[in-house]
């Protein structure tokens, strides 16, 4: 049975102005997955949930991305034991979002790869910075920009997460403001003198393993109509 | 003295008709994570007179119907869908995002007069 599909008018629907051709699956977190999988068993024993709030994350909202980072790594002129481990530029587009959705959430997730991956030992602890707006030119360090957010963590199980709301709400009514985000690592208690071996090896392997994404949550005011905010 | 109901064959009467939709079968499982298809179930089918009160049928129906055994100028009561249900679509589009959205009232569940 062959379909004449009006298929430009299906992904319209979808909010797509046409196929999408993707070279490779991004890999689709958990909590995707379990939205997902809820919203299809909620849907096929015949439970309503209100599709304008989304449960597990606690925010108002039918539409979510997961944007990956586009950026690139940073390289400094210093001498390697002077310079912090890892240096990126994160940057998420996000111009998928239209103009008439509001967003209610922005999540960064920082996934720094197995702590098992990284042998090097319980005292140290890693002091990450993200500035917002960083000038970055031919891949230099960049002039500092706004600080957001400095955090010494040990070294961390499972993916970060930070909430960029204000920002990406800055954004995305500004998207020439989106110069994307400074992320520099430091390995607190990182010897100065001498190339620690060690630390450059794990410095190494941190920058393959490091994936960054942001969760954004929209609410499309065209598709949720008021009545469907959270009952009292 | 009842008149004998004219022998109205099921398959002709308002119902539910199930129809997937797989998405291999359009090439878009290249880019749509989940589901692997899509229920466009539809409704059709015949609302008569005698049956409008059995057939998951409103009381608008019944009064419609009994208006066209009077008059056939006046249609029949229409088949429709009576129940709906949301679908999640999880899916990649050209900026590789990876895209979860919601839409409701999508697959027909039940029909009726």
């Amino acid at each position: 049975q062959t379909f004449q599909f009006q298929e430009h008018a299906f992904l319209q629907f979808l909010g797509l102005d046409k196929v999408p051709s993707p070279q490779k699956f991004q890999p689709v977190p958990y909590i995707l997955k379990k939205i997902f999988h809820d919203q299809e068993t909620a849907a096929t024993i015949g439970v309503s949930r209100d599709l304008c709030y989304v449960k597990e994350l606690g925010v108002q909202g039918n539409i979510l991305r997961l944007l990956p980072d586009q950026g690139f790594f940073l390289y400094s002129k210093n001498l390697p034991q002077a310079s912090p481990c890892l240096q990126k530029l994160l940057y998420f587009n996000l111009s998928a979002v239209k103009d008439e959705e509001r967003l209610t959430m922005a999540q960064l997730g920082l996934d720094l790869g197995p702590n098992t991956y990284h042998n090097l030992g319980p005292d140290l602890e890693l002091v990450l910075s993200l500035v917002q707006e960083p000038h970055v030119w031919d891949r230099s360090v960049p002039k500092p920009g706004k600080m957001f957010v400095l955090q010494s963590v040990p070294w961390p199980q499972g993916v970060l997460h930070f909430n960029l709301l204000e920002v990406a709400k800055d954004w995305s009514n500004s998207p020439q403001k989106n110069l994307g985000l400074f992320l520099e690592i430091l390995v607190k208690g990182q010897r100065d003198s001498g190339v620690n071996f060690q630390l450059e090896d794990t410095c190494a392997r941190l920058r393959c393993s490091l994936h960054a994404s942001l969760l954004v949550v929209t609410l499309n005011p065209q598709q949720c109509h008021s009545s469907s905010r959270k009952r009292r | 003295a009842a008149i004998p109901a004219p022998k109205v064959s099921c398959k002709n009467l308002c119902h539910r008709h199930q129809l997937f939709i797989n998405f291999r079968d359009l090439g878009w499982h290249k880019w749509i994570i989940a589901p692997t298809g899509f229920m466009a179930n539809y409704c059709h089918g015949d609302c008569p007179f005698s049956l409008t009160t059995s057939l998951n049928g409103s009381n608008y129906a019944f009064m419609q119907a009994l208006m066209h055994a009077v008059d056939p100028a006046i249609p029949q009561a229409v088949c429709i869908p009576t129940k709906l249900s949301p679908i999640s679509m999880l899916y990649q589009d050209n900026d590789d995002n990876v895209i979860l959205r919601h839409y409701e009232d999508m697959v027909v569940d039940e029909c009726g007069c």
